[in-house]
């Protein structure tokens, strides 16, 4: 996994921005912080809500910020 | 004014702003309540 | 707080049903169970999306599962 992911679950998300999730980048972040999911904890929320259904939340985070596949499923 | 269900989810959202609602995503599960919420913002 | 909430918070979520949350009795589980709620984390998704707003998440709470505003706030 990339040093951003391991940044990312080294310690508690709190407040995190959604940028600081791995595979997250300015572009799509923007998208998703347009949509109200500008924290890392919102975004969480979201996969809990989709039953921790990996093709279920990488279809939604397609669908919601234009990822690509590979970022999607990072 | 077109009935809240008609709006696409970013109009909600913009709703929400422009009534000073504090809100998270507007998707599936939260939209019920944040149209809710708008129509006793409106009321 | 009540034994079940000690019990709940003293280990991982994991797969626990919606009941296990406090103040959470079978009536309000079975409601939420009808609408996707089954299982603890998702609950706990809903109210990451409700940006850990309190007065959002009871609101919400009390509209799926006609909680009272007793049971909503535990």
């Amino acid at each position: 996994t990339s040093q951003k992911h391991r940044e990312f679950v080294g310690e508690p998300m709190g407040d995190k921005p959604v940028t600081a999730l791995s595979g997250i980048g300015e572009t799509i972040g923007s998208k998703l912080k347009e949509q109200g999911f500008d924290k890392a904890y919102v975004v969480l929320g979201q996969f809990l809500l989709l039953k921790k259904d990996p093709e279920m939340f990488t279809d939604w985070l397609r669908d919601a910020s234009g990822a690509n596949a590979r970022q999607a499923a990072t | 004014m077109a009935s809240l269900s008609n709006k696409s989810a970013e109009e909600i959202g913009e709703l929400l702003d422009e009534y000073g609602i504090k809100h998270g995503p507007v998707v599936e599960s939260t939209r019920r309540l944040y149209e809710k919420k708008l129509k006793e913002a409106m009321a």
